[in-house]
């Protein structure tokens, strides 16, 4: 494993964690889109079927387990926790989340590397998780307070995918059987353009020390 | 190429 992968990776479990760490230690969920969290959960359910049956690395297996349970953790805490879920603002969060499952689903059928039930559920995955943080920069847009921890979170969420990018490019240079991976890399480019306008934003913030917000 | 070497990224 190459440290770009690694510090991805990183990035991606420091996202869930300053997440779970806002809604454990605030009690609030403000800001954050319950649909984005789903379409995760979804992603990760879809990509980790083998989780049991495909053994890479203890690490790897380890790291599944984090994703799948913070994921169903921050779905419990969004939905059922008595003080958070009177946090959550529905009426900001009106993406149609389940239009991005069935074009993903569709397209998973049909552009696939292979047509078996384990690969068109990993494709679709792939698709899913590069538009899933949409409702998610939806909502922050129509938020006029966006707190540090919500910024923070998105960034690192969008941190982890560029460096998923690096790490291909390294993979792609230095590993004789890496060149079939074009589908995640088309979808993986998505998913790190769609953060380009929050970046310039979250950036332009920091830099001026100024409150994040985001243009209508 | 191997299956499992292709699903080697989280």
């Amino acid at each position: 494993m190459n440290i770009f992968r690694f510090a991805g990776d990183m990035m991606h479990l420091l996202s869930v964690v300053v997440l779970l760490l806002k809604i454990h230690k605030m009690k609030s969920c403000a800001g954050i889109s319950l649909k984005t969290q789903e379409l995760y959960a979804l992603v990760f359910i879809c990509r980790y079927l083998d989780i049991f049956t495909g053994f890479i690395s203890l690490y790897n297996t380890i790291m599944k387990i984090v994703f799948l349970a913070s994921a169903f953790s921050i779905l419990w805490y969004m939905r059922s926790h008595k003080v958070v879920r009177q946090t959550y603002d529905k009426d900001q969060d009106t993406f149609r989340h389940y239009f991005l499952i069935l074009a993903c689903m569709v397209l998973a059928l049909l552009v696939h590397h292979k047509f078996t039930f384990r690969e068109v559920m990993w494709t679709f995955s792939i698709y899913l998780e590069a538009v899933a943080i949409l409702p998610q920069l939806v909502m922050l847009q129509r938020t006029r307070n966006i707190d540090n921890l919500t910024g923070n979170y998105v960034f690192f969420l969008g941190t982890y995918r560029g460096l998923y990018m690096l790490n291909w490019v390294y993979r792609y240079l230095t590993e004789v059987h890496y060149h079939h991976r074009w589908l995640t890399w088309i979808s993986g480019f998505i998913q790190t353009a769609l953060y380009a306008d929050f970046f310039y934003y979250y950036v332009k913030s920091w830099r001026n020390n100024e409150k994040l917000q985001l243009p209508a | 190429i191997s299956e499992a070497d292709a699903k080697d990224e989280l």
